[in-house]
C-alpha cells in the first residue's frame, strides 16, 4: 500500500 | 500556475501562530505533535488521515508551516461541513511548492 516499502508517514494510519 | 492561495493572509497568521505554539524543530512539526491538535477537532481518524495525506506534500512525515496551514484549512472547512477532497486542488497548493 505504501510505495517504496517503508512504513507510512501518516500518523493517522 | 499563478493562482492566489486559498489560505487567506489573516488565516495564515492564525495558523502560523498555532504552528509556532506547537514547538516546531527546524521549522517542522512531526506527526506526533500535529496529531493531537487535529484529533482535537473531533473529526474522524478517517478524515484526518486524508487531511494529512493532502497536507504532507513531500511525504516526509512532518509538516512545515505551509503544509500545516493546508492541514488546518482543510480541518476548518471540514468542520463547516465541506467534504475533504480526495486530491489537493491547485489553489490549495502553497505557492512555495508549485
Amino acid at each position: 500500500q505504501y510505495p517504496g516499502g517503508g512504513s507510512s508517514t501518516n500518523p493517522f494510519l | 500556475v499563478d493562482l492566489p492561495w486559498v489560505v487567506k493572509p489573516e488565516e495564515k497568521i492564525k495558523f502560523d501562530s498555532i504552528f509556532d505554539s506547537l514547538g516546531p524543530v527546524g521549522g517542522m512539526l512531526t506527526g506526533d505533535k500535529v496529531k493531537p491538535v487535529l484529533l482535537n477537532s473531533k473529526l474522524t481518524v478517517d478524515i484526518l488521515g486524508r487531511v494529512w495525506e493532502l497536507s504532507d506534500l513531500d511525504r516526509d512525515g512532518m509538516l512545515d508551516k505551509d503544509e500545516f496551514s493546508v492541514a488546518m484549512y482543510l480541518v476548518y472547512r471540514a468542520l463547516e461541513g465541506e467534504p475533504v477532497p480526495m486530491s489537493l486542488p491547485p489553489p490549495l497548493v502553497p505557492p512555495s511548492k508549485r
